[in-house]
């Protein structure tokens, strides 16, 4: 475990808080994409069905299962809470994210580190991550200005993933046998993605203004 | 203790 891990889980943690506290505060989850929601459940379900074979340590774990525990439990809010679900607004949500599902799971077919049921189920979920948070930036350039608390939740979610970009140099120096290519490969992509929303984030703070992302 | 195995990263 090195500082910049540790960091990034961190964030990681916050940006779900966050929005937990936004949804749990407001009761409402406008602005928020369900699709991205979905399909971090699915990216979480699908990393860590480790968690009862592989005993890593009790910090891993306890992640895991509050991962998990967390992002289903948005999911069910924005579907099934009788107040939030009616806040939700399925018409600006409209990325269509089961090609995304479609085609992180063909690509974990041919590229995976071993073909074994696990890995595979590993890497799909390390490409969907990538791209989970498209139907999100969708929504977000869709309805120009969002609320402070969505804009947050997006960028912890960018910076875990450039914290965990800085672990992966942290321990392509440190560690002899260290290659995972395929996390960090699809890791930079999901950071690549956010740059924009980063940029404009940045502009947005630095004017002191609201965020007004490009249509 | 922690195991390094393949996916010890959350």
């Amino acid at each position: 475990m090195n500082i910049f891990r540790f960091a990034g889980d961190m964030t990681h943690l916050i940006s779900i808080l966050v929005l937990l506290l936004k949804i749990y505060a407001t009761k409402s989850c406008s602005g928020i994409s369900l699709k991205t929601q979905e399909l971090y459940a699915i990216v979480f379900v699908a990393r860590y069905l480790d968690l009862f074979t592989d005993f890593i340590s009790v910090y891993n774990t306890v992640m895991k299962l509050v991962f998990i525990g967390c992002s289903l439990a948005i999911v069910w809010c924005m579907r099934l809470h009788r107040v939030v679900r009616r806040t939700y607004n399925k018409d600006v949500d409209t990325f269509r994210h089961y090609f995304l599902v479609l085609g992180c799971f063909l690509l974990a077919l041919f590229v995976h580190e071993k073909f074994t049921f696990q890995e595979v189920l590993w890497a799909f979920s390390i490409y969907l991550e990538a791209v989970a948070i498209l139907p999100q930036l969708v929504l977000l350039q869709r309805s120009g200005n969002v609320d402070n608390l969505t804009v947050q939740y997006v960028f912890f979610l960018g910076a875990y993933r450039a914290f965990y970009i800085l672990n992966w140099i942290y321990r392509y120096l440190t560690e002899p046998h260290f290659g995972r290519w395929i996390a960090s490969v699809a890791g930079l992509v999901q950071t690549a993605l956010y740059a924009d929303f980063f940029y404009y984030y940045f502009i947005s703070w630095k004017n002191n203004a609201k965020l007004q992302l490009p249509a | 203790l922690e195991k390094i195995s393949n996916h010890d990263e959350l």
